[in-house]
């Protein structure tokens, strides 16, 4: 009987090591690692990964996604730190929408990094949407309020705007997000109607504090986990949920312009525990 | 900070002449839970643990008026000496026969193309004369951020109509021979370590112009997979230094330990904002401060 009770404490800490490797960080493992014990208590037959599961399942279907629906001209913001996949992220979405029929224009919000803005235009013509530009250097809010005057105007359903890569500590990069909200409301104003935070599948405990400040300072709406083709689990977006119930939209998986996909939340815990 | 968790654990420590296997459990606990909240990967922190430990058991620890102090002292002087000690090497192995070849590699967004821009900055305040080369033909405009990147660094870019990486790195490296460039550093696309086919092309890369440096480009922001990157791209290519990007935010940068101890590579050099003059050598004491918290 001892022996049986050893190897239960090594399966735990393997558990619990699966668990720290996906990034859920200790607060979140220390919980479920709680849950687990109390079932296991019972002392009946219990599958400890089952029960992993339904406890992950309950915390990420919190807050569904809404989907992304055309209703007058929506303009959807995407931010996060550098790196990330903003730019592939919105490319896809372009050539998402404008593959369901629905007319988008891009903005091409980064006029800092060195060819953003050639990056950005690579991606229209990938997706067949035009891209509105200024030259780099130009003022993001600026561009950010053409954009949207000149979509209001054809009546299109879709702005997409890119904006630099930030990192969430620099506070006037943060205030620049800032203005650019404001610009926007000056033409609709209920714009922007979705921010995305961008967020790469390979960032660890430091996404919740992204994903804090991003979402106090930017008005964040929705997450996209990038990068999810990778080996990493992204398990840190369940700490961020836990704390500050955003829904997820979409998940990049992949370098390409279909690589885009519905968070799900069933395959995405099954990728935590495997 | 922990410097108070562990004065907190330690209080209960009181009164003993020694640090013994039993008392020393609540304290380990918080440096462990330190660590992994820095991200460092859970093996690495626990191999890391055994040896502080060891340091620590029938130390003098606790005769003197700040255990936890003396303590964090010791947890801190093992993770400098691990990632790097004094550092006192030069980053850069030069070839004795110019020119010295840099390969820059790693997974996507990590920072790689606006390092190569920093190198040669660094490079030609040392006398260097060095030629970048746009070797990432699969992301949109990513031979435009080259070209951009040279320009700012005032360094020359190599161009040619030639459209696979291989023969674009063997091209430049002949270029480079025939004109007189010193140091070649060849920016490749970001890429997964599970992807076969693109690791072979680092590995056909590496065949066709010898390296003398393979610097892995990690993002300080990675959690618990940066043990995987690493190891799988050194163990594929035989990494030789790694290069942290983006420790000008707030993350605690566990993975540069978790990558020095997966790969025992040198952490050669910082990134530390989006400037070209925003790159430095790597101080392990620095970091480890960070890690701690
Ligand atoms: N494997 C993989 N790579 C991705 C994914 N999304 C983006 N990438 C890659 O990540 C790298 C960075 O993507 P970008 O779109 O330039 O990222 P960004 O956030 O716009 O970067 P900055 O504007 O410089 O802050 C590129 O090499 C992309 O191809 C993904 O889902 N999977
Ligand atoms: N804040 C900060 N940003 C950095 C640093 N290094 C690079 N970046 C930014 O990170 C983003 C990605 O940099 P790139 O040089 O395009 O990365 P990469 O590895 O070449 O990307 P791929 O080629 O797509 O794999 C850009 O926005 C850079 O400006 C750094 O040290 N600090
Ligand atoms: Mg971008
Ligand atoms: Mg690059």
């Amino acid at each position: 009987l001892l022996g049986l009770r050893r190897l239960d404490e090594d399966q735990m800490e393997e558990l619990e090591d699966l668990l720290l490797q996906a990034d859920l960080g200790v607060r979140a493992v220390d919980q479920l690692m709680a849950r687990l014990r109390f079932e296991l208590r019972g002392g009946s037959e219990i599958d400890p990964k089952a029960v992993l599961k339904d406890e992950l399942l309950k915390q990420l279907r919190q807050r569904p996604a809404r989907p992304f629906v055309a209703s007058g001209t929506q303009v959807v913001l995407l931010v996060g730190v550098n790196g990330v996949g903003k730019t592939t992220t919105l490319g896809k979405l372009a050539a998402h929408l404008k593959a369901r029929g629905e007319g988008v224009l891009v903005v091409a919000g980064d006029t800092f990094r060195a060819a953003a803005i050639d990056q950005l235009e690579r991606w229209g013509e990938r997706a067949g949407v035009p891209v509105i530009r200024n030259q780099m250097g130009g003022d993001p809010a600026a561009i950010a309020f053409d954009g949207a005057t000149s979509a209001q105007a054809k009546g299109t359903p879709w702005v997409l705007i890119d904006t630099a890569g930030r990192l969430h500590t620099k506070d006037h990069l943060m205030k620049e997000l800032d203005k650019i909200h404001r610009s926007l409301q000056k033409v609709i104003p209920d714009a922007p109607h979705r921010v995305l935070l961008v967020l790469d599948a390979t960032t660890g405990q430091n996404g919740l504090q992204q994903a804090e400040v991003f979402a106090r300072t930017a008005g964040v709406t929705d997450l996209v986990l990038t990068k999810l083709d990778g080996s990493a689990k992204g398990g840190v977006v369940v700490p961020i949920l836990d704390r500050l119930k955003l829904p997820i939209a979409f998940v990049g998986v992949g370098e390409g312009v279909d690589d885009l996909i519905p968070f799900e939340a069933e395959a995405f815990v099954d990728g935590l525990l495997d | 900070s922990l410097t108070q968790k562990l004065s907190q654990a330690m209080k209960t420590l009181r009164g003993q002449s020694k640090l013994t296997e039993a008392n020393l459990e609540a304290v380990l606990r918080e440096v462990r839970m330190a660590l992994l909240e820095a991200d460092v990967h859970v093996s690495v922190a626990r191999t890391f643990l055994q040896r502080v430990k060891e340091k620590a058991l029938g130390a003098e620890v606790m005769q003197g008026l700040n255990p936890a102090q003396a303590f964090i002292d010791i947890v801190h002087r093992e993770l400098v000496e691990i990632m790097g000690g004094q550092a006192p090497e030069h980053p850069i192995t030069f070839a004795s026969k110019p020119p010295t070849v840099v390969m820059m590699v790693g997974l996507q967004g990590a920072g790689k193309t606006t390092t190569c821009g920093k190198l040669a900055v660094f490079l030609k305040k040392l006398g260097r004369s060095p030629l970048l080369v746009p070797a990432d033909v699969y992301r949109p405009a990513a031979i435009e951020q080259l070209h951009v990147v040279a320009r700012e660094a005032g360094v020359p870019s190599f161009r040619t109509d030639v459209k696979d990486p291989v023969a674009i790195c063997a091209a430049a490296l002949a270029e480079a021979k025939l004109k007189g460039w010193d140091t070649v550093i060849l920016d490749t696309a970001g890429r997964l370590h599970l992807d076969e086919g693109l690791m072979e092309e680092l590995v056909r890369i590496k065949a066709a112009t010898s390296p003398d440096e393979i610097f892995f480009v990690a993002d300080a922001m990675t959690g618990q997979d940066a043990v995987r990157s690493a190891t799988a791209f050194h163990e594929k290519l035989g990494i030789t230094g790694v290069v942290l990007t983006k420790t000008d935010g707030d993350t605690r940068g566990g993975a540069a330990f978790s990558i020095k101890q997966a790969t025992g590579q040198p952490l050669k050099f910082v990134g530390e904002g989006e400037k070209l003059e925003d790159f430095q050598r790597f101080h392990p004491d620095r970091m480890a401060q960070r890690i701690l918290g």
